[in-house]
């Protein structure tokens, strides 16, 4: 086991139980930053676990981090454990850091599917979805990111259960999916909503089940020009910025159209690279280097929502 | 555990509406696994194709002429030293 945040090896892939006892040091670390919140369990009862970094007040303005919500996409939970010990340990160093959380807090969930993450070491490295059984069908799981109701059921998902982008039986019929509803509609006061994917080199904002522009476009589109352009002084990595419709295709039951529907407009979908011939596989001396530019991305939001409360 | 032997990941270079309009035949129910969605002459779309269904979606690809590369050669490898790496790591 990691013994303390210090020597734990960001430079690697972990399972979900090392990854788990890495949130655990993190806290035990710095006790008066970060807390460790259970949001609830997935379909097969394992906890669901977001770090909380918060300096105090009550129901502070707050800013919705996640990551890993399709399991195979492992340099978004491996990016999201460094994020969360850079977050921690540039508190009251870096003096933005230190002015965005004193005024807000920031939620940070890095395995935001866990059935799907523990499958993908155990049994099918390529396992996407969740692992909720499908009545009637010999195929598991649903696609989280096509189970929020934001055109539910519409074009870019499917209603066959063995579909990798299977849709799910109902809006939030995923437990995943219904712990992060519950908590975001419970606290009421998310200003900013980013979920991280891979792979593709994208900083998408809604909408993904039509192609009609948000009434905020210009100024999402502006935010993310600028976020990109921290990100790609680093390594030079090329994104792209758009909507999700125009700049991929039209998914519907997409988390971020939700949340944007529902008031919270900074809202934003980060596809990370691989800038090779890796995919999904991406090599784990990668997983720094693509930790470091996406966090200099993600401030650079973070700054935005702080500086622009609504 | 499932195991990938011999599965490739394509990367697919669509050049046309036509191609376009001819890939989405290749849809998300036909057992392929689609790793990036969106066919576009912007941007390639990655596919990975079991081995038993290789040869006819070459054959698919070249009788339509739309160009495409071998992005994988063989997935199975790639995740064994993607296992060994972890497993040394770990110690």
């Amino acid at each position: 086991t990691e013994r303390n945040a210090k020597i734990f090896d960001f430079a690697a892939y972990h399972d979900l139980d090392t990854i788990y006892s890495f949130m655990d040091t993190l806290v035990a670390s710095h006790p008066n930053l970060i807390s460790k919140i259970n949001i609830g369990n997935s379909y097969e009862n394992r906890p669901m676990y977001a770090l909380k970094f918060s300096t105090g007040g009550e129901n502070r303005p707050a800013i919705w981090i996640d990551a890993g919500i399709h399991a195979r996409e492992w340099v978004t939970q491996a990016s999201a454990v460094w994020i969360a010990n850079k977050m921690a340990s540039d508190y009251g160093v870096d003096p933005s850091v230190t002015s965005l959380l004193g005024q807000m807090d920031v939620y940070l969930m890095i395995v935001t599917n866990p059935d799907g993450y523990s499958f993908t070491h155990t049994d099918n490295r390529m396992w996407r979805k969740t692992r909720s059984v499908n009545p009637g069908s010999s195929c598991r799981g649903t696609d989280p990111n096509r189970n929020w109701d934001a055109g539910f059921g519409g074009p870019g998902a499917s209603k066959n259960p063995c579909s990798d982008s299977y849709h799910g039986p109902y809006a939030h019929s995923e437990v995943e999916v219904k712990n992060v509803v519950d908590l975001i509609k419970g606290h009421g006061n998310f200003k900013s909503f980013i979920s991280i994917h891979s792979y593709s080199q994208l900083l998408m904002y809604p909408y993904g089940y039509t192609c009609t522009n948000i009434p905020d476009q210009s100024e999402l589109h502006a935010v993310g020009t600028a976020a990109i352009k921290e990100l790609m002084s680093l390594y030079n990595t090329k994104y792209q910025v758009g909507s999700i419709c125009k700049i991929i295709y039209q998914a519907s039951g997409g988390s971020i159209d939700w949340t944007y529907n529902i008031g919270i407009k900074y809202s934003f979908a980060f596809e990370l690279r691989d800038t090779g011939l890796y995919g999904f596989l991406l090599p784990a001396n990668q997983i720094i280097p693509t930790a470091e530019e996406t966090w200099l991305g993600l401030k650079n939001i973070m700054e935005y929502v702080r500086d622009h409360p609504y | 555990k499932e195991l990938f032997n011999g599965d490739q990941v394509l990367r697919i270079h669509a050049e046309s509406e036509d191609h376009i309009h001819i890939l989405k035949e290749l849809d998300e129910d036909s057992g392929l696994d689609f790793w990036t969605h969106g066919f576009s002459t912007e941007r390639p779309v990655d596919v990975r194709v079991p081995h038993a269904s290789l040869y006819a979606v070459k054959d698919f690809l070249k009788e339509n002429n739309i160009p495409f590369t071998v992005m994988i050669n063989n997935v199975q490898d790639l995740l064994d030293e993607q296992k060994a790496e972890m497993v040394s790591n770990a110690e």
